[in-house]
């Protein structure tokens, strides 16, 4: 799976997810990459949101949806709400990780398991590729 | 305006332990040159949702990864992808499930969102809108890589032993 999240010079988020989905899967199984809310989702007001991982569990706990909703309703941080639905995925047996980015441009790139790129680029040019583990 | 981009590469079945140094750099590269076409879009005034198509369609045309060109193989020996899109400024979002054919899915989910009343379309249906939508539509041996193909061989051979030796195995 693959994923993006960006946020523009007018305010603007955006979210978007791609995968290959799950060797040897059967019976037309769908997993959380196009599944809105669950892995992907983005709102001005808060975040915006690309998962990877397990997708059941993601599906389960709506999880794209669920960090949204913690910064909204409980005022989160972008990384505490990252943290706390990660921790929901991995209480339920899944894994798997996140990138997200809030309104301001925070970012928070959660997750439980390896085997994880990430990359992000700021407005200073600065570029940083991570690759755990 | 503040402006920011972040991309993942998935939850990948090769980590550190498994990965020569040039993996790891071929890796890097294709995060980065995704990052830097994503970057110049913003840059330049660019769109949110241009940045996230532009970044994900390179990451799809690249077989290192479990999208587009790097899909890998369905228990029947197929390829099917699955994509979705969605815009923060009015909550419009678009999908597609187990389509075949499409090369960037990515760019179909966008085509739902802003050419269709739909959020989601599947599978033949998907693909069909796809053509009327002028999507690129490609042979189902574009998707196929000796990599996920030597995948699927051996979760079929550990699915015959009912037994798998990672119990953190992703499967792609």
């Amino acid at each position: 799976t693959v994923g993006c999240v960006a946020l523009d010079k007018q305010g603007n988020l955006a979210a978007g997810t791609s995968t290959g989905g799950m060797t040897n899967k059967k019976f037309g199984r769908i997993g959380d990459s196009p599944v809105i809310g669950a892995g992907t989702y983005a709102n001005n007001n808060t975040v915006a949101v690309s998962g990877t991982g397990w997708g059941e569990f993601y599906i389960r706990n709506v999880v794209a949806y669920d960090l949204s909703a913690l910064m909204e309703y409980k005022g989160l941080s972008v990384q505490e709400a990252g943290k706390t639905v990660i921790k929901k995925v991995g209480d339920l047996g899944g894994n798997g990780g996140l990138i997200a980015l809030d309104k301001n441009g925070n970012m928070a790139m959660p997750f439980n398991t390896e085997g994880m790129y990430r990359g992000s680029a700021t407005k200073d040019g600065r570029i940083g590729i991570l690759i755990y583990k | 305006g503040n402006y920011v981009l972040v991309i993942h590469g998935g939850a990948g079945t090769i980590t550190r332990n498994n990965m020569t140094a040039d993996m790891e750099a071929a890796y890097t590269a294709a995060l980065e040159s995704s990052l830097k076409k994503g970057y110049a879009i913003l840059q330049s005034g660019g769109s949110s949702l241009d940045a996230v198509e532009a970044c994900i369609r390179m990451l799809e045309d690249d077989s290192l990864f479990n999208a587009g060109k790097g899909a890998v193989f369905t228990h029947d020996g197929s390829n099917e992808l699955d994509a979705s899109v969605m815009d923060g400024k009015t909550l419009a979002a678009g999908a597609v499930a187990g389509v075949r054919t499409v090369r960037n899915p990515i760019t179909l989910a966008r085509a739902v969102m802003e050419k269709s009343p739909h959020v989601m379309m599947a599978g033949r249906g998907a693909e069909q809108f796809a053509k009327e939508a002028g999507i690129e539509i490609v042979d189902t041996a574009y998707f196929r890589t000796e990599k996920s193909w030597k995948g699927l061989q051996r979760a079929l051979q550990q699915d015959s032993l009912k037994a798998l030796a990672n119990p953190d195995t992703k499967f792609g």
